[in-house]
């Protein structure tokens, strides 16, 4: 039997890109790009709010509307851009 | 296609720019032209023109810069976030930055000129053998003065053309030097240093002083980014040191260990865990002009696009013959018009004139030396002005009986008496004022001899020279996931097939109606020809189907009986 390869994570000085949670790197990329209202809410408020967000942002790229961080969403999020938001600029 | 709140634009045509500051990525030659041909892109569907300005306030400034760059949207490091731009007005608006933690090229890999050697500062071609040995980046091999140096051919063997690859041992770029090449070691604040440093900036760029003092000469240049240099990371311009040591265990390659994030990067001294020093390895890098066309997008007034295959289209991805797509036009002519008027004159050639003069301990071993090498250099032949040097053309449909190849608001000729070659180009707006630059399809309907002519989700009918349209397609009947009609085939009097990515309808012309039964697949019907063909239409009893520089030809019986090059075959070049 083989054994799986454990990785080991570093962080390397003078990266300016930190390891973040899917969600975290949403909340940052529809936050930047205008989708989110950046006003703070909480509770139920805030997951709607990010849900609506989510769609609209699938809408603009072109992914199934689905309101929820699905892995095309996600890797889209990832893919190089353009940093010119894309909602009220 | 979008536009800013309150449609900001500028308020005359001769628009100005100037360029503020520029990669170590690329030669500074290479950056100018991609930025020239970035303008040109818009300049070529609209009435605007841009002049580049050497000193003063521009319309447009651009600058690279990394993270903190000196204004309120600090760039991210390397990938995420290209590039930016500010919609039209005074000030910083209407400016474009670029993120310098991004390695800019022309988007296939390293675009790396040479410089003195003996091949008129061609670019480095890669791969290319030396030796018998194969190399994707520079090399010191064959040397002993450790410059780094690329064959501008495949098999340096056996053309022994070569050049030396950008190194701050030959020049220097911006600064207060001229361009002259770092003295090593220099002095700074009192410290001797023996490479290009970072130190007393704070902005990451490279730099070293051209005298022995920079304390008492304050003489200084930008340090180019070596022809297989790092990026990013802490090392930015130096190259990987293999082997190196990370966590005790030993890399003779790039690796991706260490980071969730599935980069490759690499040392660059022969031990990370010692030294800490690393950075980013080289990829395909991203297109400096297709950004670039991008962000002056936004600086002329254009927010993002929701089509993923409009320029505007918020994400990065690399396409190798680029043309604008019918939402760009439709958006930029929304905001400044379309294009009038013939292209001015285009001046005579110009010629440079350039020495290259080099000793003949910079020629690798086993070449022999050329003195001094003298090149003239000539502006090409347009080729959106020459049918035969177009790769992939609008639209190509028949009309009375001749050929019509449509591209970019020109067209050319051909009659199938004649073995002459294309005639033309004529502009399209004379002939036809209502249309737009840019036609996806075209037909003749043979019952009426009325014109159809079809650009993103609109058509418009002409029948000598009136005009009916612009109309919807959706008119027709085609459903609207329809973007553009990329062909149209006759099928007996009064029905036209047309064709929109991997399907087909057929048009009752008479009716101007879409039949029932339709969409069908088009691989269903018509097999062994490309799904992705942009160009459909029938010519001499047969179907062509045209993808790039190559169509498909079917015959009655649906059967491909040939496949060949449009410029030789139809184009008779």
């Amino acid at each position: 039997w083989s054994l799986p390869l454990k990785s080991v994570f570093v962080t390397f000085p003078g990266d300016i890109i930190k390891n973040m949670t899917d969600s975290e790197l949403a909340e940052n990329y529809l936050n930047k790009f205008g989708y989110m209202d950046t006003m703070k809410r909480s509770g139920f408020q805030s997951m709607v709010s990010t849900a609506k967000a989510l769609k609209a942002m699938q809408k603009q790229m072109g992914l199934e509307e689905t309101g929820e961080l699905d892995k095309p969403t996600i890797e889209a999020m990832k893919r190089p851009r353009c940093g010119v938001p894309d909602v009220g600029n | 296609y979008k536009t800013f709140d309150g449609d900001l634009k500028w308020d005359h045509h001769d628009v100005t720019y100037r360029i503020m500051r520029y990669t170590p990525d690329m030669d500074i030659s290479l950056v100018d032209d991609a930025f020239a041909r970035a303008f040109k892109v818009w300049s070529d569907v609209t009435p605007l023109t841009f002049t580049r300005l050497f000193d003063g306030t521009a319309d447009i400034m651009i600058s690279f810069g990394k993270a903190d760059h000196g204004d309120p949207y600090p760039f991210d490091g390397k990938n995420g976030l290209l590039a930016h731009a500010y919609p039209p007005g005074e000030g910083m608006q209407g400016d474009a930055h670029f993120d310098d933690d991004e390695y800019w090229t022309l988007g296939k890999g390293a675009a790396v000129k040479t410089h003195y050697g003996n091949a008129n500062g061609a670019m480095c071609h890669f791969p290319f053998t030396f030796e018998g040995k194969s190399y994707t980046t520079c090399t010191t091999d064959g040397r002993t003065d450790n410059l780094e140096w690329c064959a501008t051919t495949a098999d340096y063997s056996r053309d022994k053309k070569f050049g030396f690859c950008p190194s701050e041992l030959l020049y220097t770029f911006g600064g207060n030097a001229g361009g002259d090449k770092c003295v090593f070691p220099f002095v700074f604040l009192g410290k001797e240093y023996d490479s290009c440093t970072t130190e007393g900036r704070s902005d990451g760029y490279r730099w070293c002083a051209t005298t022995d003092n920079f304390d008492t000469d304050k003489k200084f240049g930008f340090c180019p980014s070596h022809g297989n240099a790092v990026t990013g990371g802490n090392s930015e311009g130096e190259s990987c040191h293999f082997p190196f040591e990370f966590l005790g265990k030993q890399y003779d390659s790039c690796t991706s260990e260490g980071r969730g994030d599935g980069k490759l990067w690499c040392s660059t001294t022969d031990s990370y865990d010692n030294d800490k020093k690393w950075g980013f390895c080289q990829d395909d890098g991203y297109s400096l002009f297709l950004v670039a066309a991008h962000e002056f997008g936004h600086a002329l007034g254009l927010d993002h696009s929701s089509i993923r295959e409009a320029l505007m289209y918020p994400m990065y991805s690399y396409v190798e013959d680029f043309s604008l797509h019918p939402d760009d036009i439709e958006g930029i002519q929304y905001l400044y018009g379309r294009k009038t008027g013939p292209d001015p004159t285009p001046p005579q050639p110009i010629p440079t004139t350039t020495d290259y003069e080099i000793d003949p301990t910079d020629v690798p071993e086993t070449t022999e030396a050329p003195t001094t090498t003298t090149t003239t250099t000539t502006r090409p032949v347009d080729p959106t002005k020459d049918a035969c040097k177009i790769t992939k053309f609008d639209t190509i449909t028949v009309i009375g009986a001749e050929l019509h190849f449509f591209k970019d608001g020109n067209y050319w000729k051909m009659s199938d008496r004649s073995d002459e070659g294309p005639k033309g180009p004529f502009a399209i707006s004379e002939k036809w004022p209502a249309l737009p630059a840019v036609i996806d399809s075209a037909f003749e309907d043979l019952l009426t001899r009325k014109l159809y002519f079809f650009s993103g989700t609109r058509f418009w009918v002409y029948s000598g020279q009136s005009v009916l349209g612009p109309r919807n397609i959706e008119k027709l009947g085609l459903p609207n996931t329809v973007q553009k009609v990329e062909g149209a085939l006759q099928r007996g009097k009064g029905k036209v097939l047309l064709f929109s990515g991997e399907s087909f309808w057929r048009l009752d012309v008479k009716a101007q109606k879409i039949d029932k039964g339709y969409p069908r697949y088009t691989d269903a019907v018509f097999g062994g020809i490309p799904n992705d063909a942009h160009d459909v239409f029938q010519y001499k009893g047969h179907f062509y189907f045209c993808r790039d520089r190559f169509y498909w030809r079917m015959n009655s019986r649906r059967q491909v009986d040939r496949v060949g090059y449009v410029k030789y075959d139809l184009l008779k070049c």
